[in-house]
């Protein structure tokens, strides 16, 4: 496993994108950037899918009220594919699948549900790309910026109520000796003005947050003519 | 207030939250329907500090915490705006790919 990986330095990850106010969808997010990345990676073809899609086809009218990224993948591989967000804008509010809206632009091979290993789920992001990851979100409420690192009981890791996308990794080491410590890349949803332009960083290695409980990356095949990136 | 004053940093006055209040309005362009719920939604501004003031005195990275977009909300509006309040989920099929798909379907 490399030291570090940023997805972004490849321009593998889409824009950091604001789920709004009134709609419990960052699930849906994760679910779309993590399908992006994989289809700048594998098959060099960047897109702007559809988040309301994912929302509406996934459950029946409930998506504003949360979900779970293997849902919304599993939504995508039976549909063969996912539309694009010009297509199928996100409106943030529950409404049905608009079948006549769907247009099958990125079908995805599959998924997987990792270990709850930090240094293999590095090794995937490394290797394969960004992946997504429930966690907990309460602390992120008054966070600004810097490396997060809470004791289990700031940041309950069997509480998890919010789903990023892990872009990379890396470590600090302070100078002075008065932090170091690995690290994890991760994009939000509440838009770019949000934390440090839209993602944070989490401490790596001691499942903070139970960050490491739920990492789900879909799978996408490489291109035929083409190697996939490598992590930056 | 004078409670919340007391878990506040020191340093800090009334005066001064009056004023980080009016920058906060500001800065994320808030507005609110009466006196009262301005005056609400002032208390819970206080609050937040205080608990950033706890976050980052026990902080074992190097995260900050302060004033953000979300200042104004209690942990509860938070927690019912921001995150899913699913129950815990259950372990999900490990791994789907094509050739399994119908494994898969029988299974869940």
């Amino acid at each position: 496993i490399s030291q570090s990986c940023d997805w972004r330095k490849a321009g593998a990850v889409s824009a950091v994108k604001d789920q709004g106010p009134d709609c419990r969808s960052c699930w849906a997010f994760a679910t779309v950037s993590n399908i992006e990345a994989l289809w700048n990676i594998h098959q060099h073809v960047p897109r702007n899918l559809s988040v309301q899609e994912v929302i509406d086809c996934a459950y029946k009218k409930t998506g504003c009220q949360g979900g779970f990224v293997w849902d919304g993948l599993l939504a995508v591989f039976k549909n063969r594919g996912l539309s694009s967000s010009v297509l199928y804008p996100y409106v943030g509010r529950n409404q049905p699948c608009q079948e006549h809206r769907r247009k099958k632009v990125t079908p995805i091979y599959g998924y997987e549900v990792l270990p709850r290993d930090e240094k293999y789920i590095a090794g995937i992001v490394a290797s394969q790309g960004p992946v997504t990851a429930l966690f907990n979100m309460k602390v992120l409420q008054n966070y600004k910026k810097g490396i997060l690192r809470r004791p289990s009981q700031d940041c309950r890791p069997d509480h998890l109520d919010h789903v990023g996308v892990i872009v990379g990794f890396n470590e600090v080491k302070s100078r002075r000796g008065s932090w170091t410590g690995p690290y994890w890349i991760i994009q939000n949803s509440w838009g770019e003005h949000w934390g440090e332009q839209g993602y944070f960083r989490l401490h790596r290695g001691t499942n903070t947050c139970g960050i490491a409980m739920y990492a789900v990356t879909a799978t996408v095949k490489d291109s035929e003519r083409k190697k996939p990136v490598l992590c930056p | 207030a004078s409670e919340v004053q007391a878990a506040l940093p020191p340093n800090l006055i009334m005066t001064q939250m009056v004023q980080m209040f009016q920058d906060f309005m500001r800065q994320f362009n808030k507005t609110y329907e009466s006196q009262e719920e301005t005056h609400r939604r002032f208390k819970v501004f206080m609050r937040n500090l205080e608990v950033s003031h706890v976050l980052q005195v026990s902080e074992l990275g190097t995260a900050q915490y302060g004033i953000t977009r979300f200042s104004d909300l209690t942990e509860h509006e938070f927690a019912k705006m921001y995150g899913m309040s699913l129950p815990s989920p259950a372990p999900p099929v490990k791994q789907l790919s094509y050739p399994n798909l119908g494994n898969i379907a029988n299974k869940s």
